[in-house]
């Protein structure tokens, strides 16, 4: 464990805690996409398999339960508690589009072709593309209210601090994950878009954010 | 690449 990816881990947990107190204490998912949420609980459901079967630590045990968690209970406030908030018409991004290449390239590209390495190897690609429905939302609807963005800040942060640690454990224990590096590169790309509208417009204040 | 011979990150 280095500070960078303890970092990332409070910056990850920080960002769905955000999300589900905004959902629970404005007893509202407008704005909110479901099916990001829905593919990140699929993201924490196909990587935290071994969380029976490997024990690599307290810590490791306990945050893969909290994500666990959380992430479904996000998905519940959204689907089930305050469904007749879900606005369905703006999250219309066809997750098919990720989901099939996702599971093209686990099967082509992976450690090894077990049933924990392919679901592993899943999880990591999927993540780097589970924001997309979102992002789409936000395009669609031309604006985010401020909450929101401090959700998808904290998000793109955690795993740009992951890079951060991808690079600290290469020289400290020669450590390299090429699986973990290529597609949290990508997943971080994705967010530089976000970043820069975010530090020019919400740090001055704004309410809302309105993407191009 | 060295491959993890576990995956011990979250």
């Amino acid at each position: 464990m280095n500070v960078f990816r303890l970092a990332g881990d409070v910056s990850h947990l920080v960002a769905i805690i955000i999300l589900l107190l905004k959902i629970w204490r404005s007893r509202s998912c407008a704005g909110i996409s479901g099916k990001s949420q829905l593919l990140f609980a699929l993201v924490f459901t196909t990587r935290y398999l071994d969380l029976f079967t490997v024990y690599i630590s307290a810590y490791n045990t306990i945050m893969k339960v909290v994500f666990l968690a959380l992430s479904y209970a996000t998905v519940y406030l959204i689907y089930m508690r305050f469904r007749n908030t879900y606005d369905s018409e703006n999250d219309s991004f066809r997750v098919e589009f990720l989901l099939v290449p996702v599971i093209g390239l686990s099967f082509l590209e992976h450690y090894a072709f077990t049933p924990m390495e392919v679901l592993w190897t899943f999880s990591i690609f999927l993540e780097a593309v589970a924001i997309m429905p979102q992002l789409f939302m936000i395009t669609k609807t031309g604006e985010a209210e401020s909450i929101t963005t401090h959700y998808l800040f904290f998000l793109g942060l955690y795993r740009a601090l992951y890079i951060a640690n991808w690079v600290w454990r290469y020289h400290t224990e020669g450590f390299f994950d090429q699986i973990a590096v290529v597609s949290g590169v990508v997943q971080t790309i994705f967010y530089c878009d976000f970043f820069y509208l975010y530090v020019t417009k919400v740090v001055q204040g704004r309410s809302k954010m309105s993407l191009p | 690449s060295v491959e993890p011979l576990r995956h011990d990150e979250l």
